[in-house]
């Protein structure tokens, strides 16, 4: 299964 | 005190054009080094990045840095009140809650003054790390974006292989499959149609099509488009502004678990 992943799981809080 | 002039006003219209489907409210951090914005779509699976310098505007001041929030959606509205051949100057002055669009036509025989109220925007800016991508393909930004056309009547999501045989786009639906592939071809006399691959690794990432064919809205930006890929990592997709800067989209992966 593919699942989607959130772009903050890769960029975090600046 | 903020004030910038754009004669080119189109151009504003058409960024907003290529960010209202996906985002719904925005801060625009001003500063003396241009107008920027950095946003999510409400699920945060995709994060525009745009970036308009101030040596791009015929007029640019900006007393300090500060944000201004606004909804994209009223944005876009207010700029429908503008023509295309339009100059915009936008205003807005300190501790004020609106901001004040000027649209003047080119022959100055018309002038439209809009005020859109501000509004407080609690956003998060991410660090976007700097990254070496493994594979980086540039083509024709209409081409791109007829190739997601076409694929998301087929299926929902999208396969970017690229090998040195070139970039594969695929799909998968109830109905069937497809696929595109696109070779280099770098010997084209219009640098604007040529699709040129660097790839250190193959690289092979599937994503959500209903994302990539937003960030579509931006072909009218750019004659060509860059997608930067790295395994396990999200895609960029970057469409240039001539002499003013860029608008990038960061798209999270579907990684199989």
């Amino acid at each position: 299964v593919n699942k989607q992943h959130q772009i903050t799981a890769f960029f975090t809080k600046a | 005190m903020f004030e910038l002039r754009l004669v080119q006003g189109s151009l504003l219209k058409r960024v907003i054009d290529a960010i209202k489907d996906l985002v719904n409210d925005a801060n625009f951090d001003c500063s003396s080094t241009g107008f920027s914005l950095q946003a999510m779509d409400s699920s945060h699976v995709a994060l525009v990045a745009l970036l308009l310098r101030s040596e791009g505007f015929e007029h640019f001041r900006c007393d300090r840095t500060f944000s201004m929030g606004m909804s994209i959606a009223n944005m876009a509205k207010m700029l429908k009140c503008a023509s295309n051949d339009d100059i915009i100057t936008i205003k807005a002055d300190d501790g004020t809650d609106t901001v004040t669009f000027m649209f003047e036509s080119p022959s100055q025989d018309k002038i439209s003054d809009i005020e859109m109220k501000l509004m407080d925007i609690d956003s998060d800016h991410l660090g976007i790390p700097d990254a070496e991508y493994e594979a980086i393909v540039r083509m024709p930004s209409t081409e791109f974006g007829s190739i997601c056309t076409s694929l998301s009547t087929i299926g929902d999501t999208v396969t970017i292989a690229v090998s040195k045989q070139g970039v594969t786009f695929s799909t998968k639906g109830d109905i069937g499959s497809g696929n595109i592939t696109c070779r280099q071809n770098s010997s084209t006399e219009k640098p604007e149609e040529a699709t040129i691959i660097e790839m250190k690794e193959p690289v092979v990432l599937t994503f959500a099509l209903k994302y990539i064919t937003t960030f579509t809205k931006a072909t009218s930006l750019s004659s060509q488009v860059t997608i930067s890929l790295s395994s396990d990592m999200p895609v960029v997709v970057e469409y240039k502004i001539a002499e003013m800067g860029h608008i990038r989209y960061y798209l999270a992966p579907k990684i199989e678990e």
